[in-house]
């Protein structure tokens, strides 16, 4: 049973799920075994209503004025950013590249459409997470089953609508299976679509 | 049962309601 740190206040509109942020960030070049990235990420709080969402965001340094190799994650409460929770083991994600300059705004339209739940694919969302690296930032959906093809279809649907991406974003999907594999998160085969 | 949907609008909108500061 989940312990209720926080409660959506009486005047407040709740959310379908409580959530919580996550922050972490990596010296380059640096090993990242699954333990020593446990040890990098870092929980910043956990809201289960619209207001206290704001109350965290506001206060949030924008994605695009971080620098070096950090990562803003948001994922459902319980539910740790990590390839090897049980929540997200048999998942996967879509991934986006993005040109410097874009992070921020699709990174907020991407947590409003996951917070306001406008994927319509049931328990399947766990999470969010903004990605900021050096020559490119990355912005990924993750998701509880990767073989369910038509909950991926309506997941990449929806990140079309909802992020106003230039025509020529590269979207790719990849399992968290592959990526325990080959111990990276975003190399992998493009599919352009 | 039914699922709590927002838009964006709606969110952005909640955004400087006293509650949110």
């Amino acid at each position: 049973s989940r312990k209720k740190s926080v409660v959506p206040g009486p005047t407040e509109h709740p959310l379908q799920y409580y959530y919580t942020f996550w922050y972490s960030r990596r010296t380059p070049g640096r090993p990242t075994s699954s333990q020593s990235y446990e040890q990098n990420i870092k929980q910043i709080g956990t809201f289960a209503s619209v207001e206290q969402f704001w109350r965290f965001y506001s206060h949030m340094v924008c994605p695009g004025d971080l620098s070096g190799h950090s990562d803003f994650h948001l994922f459902k409460e319980g539910i740790k950013p990590m390839w090897e929770d049980d929540a997200n083991k048999n998942g996967g994600k879509w991934i986006i590249h993005l040109r410097k300059g874009l992070a921020s705004r699709c990174w907020e339209n991407l947590i409003l459409a996951m917070l306001g739940e406008q994927f319509m694919v049931g328990e399947e969302i766990c999470g969010a997470v903004v990605s900021v690296r050096f020559q490119e930032d990355i912005i990924s959906i993750w998701n509880k089953t990767a073989s369910d093809q038509a909950t991926t279809a309506r997941i990449r649907d929806t990140l079309r609508r909802v992020l106003n991406l230039p025509p020529n974003t590269v979207m790719e999907y990849k399992t968290h299976t592959d990526s325990i594999k080959d111990k990276t998160s975003f190399r992998n085969t493009k599919i352009t679509l | 049962g039914t699922r709590i949907i927002y838009d964006r609008k709606f969110l952005l909108d909640r955004r400087n309601s006293p509650l949110a500061q």
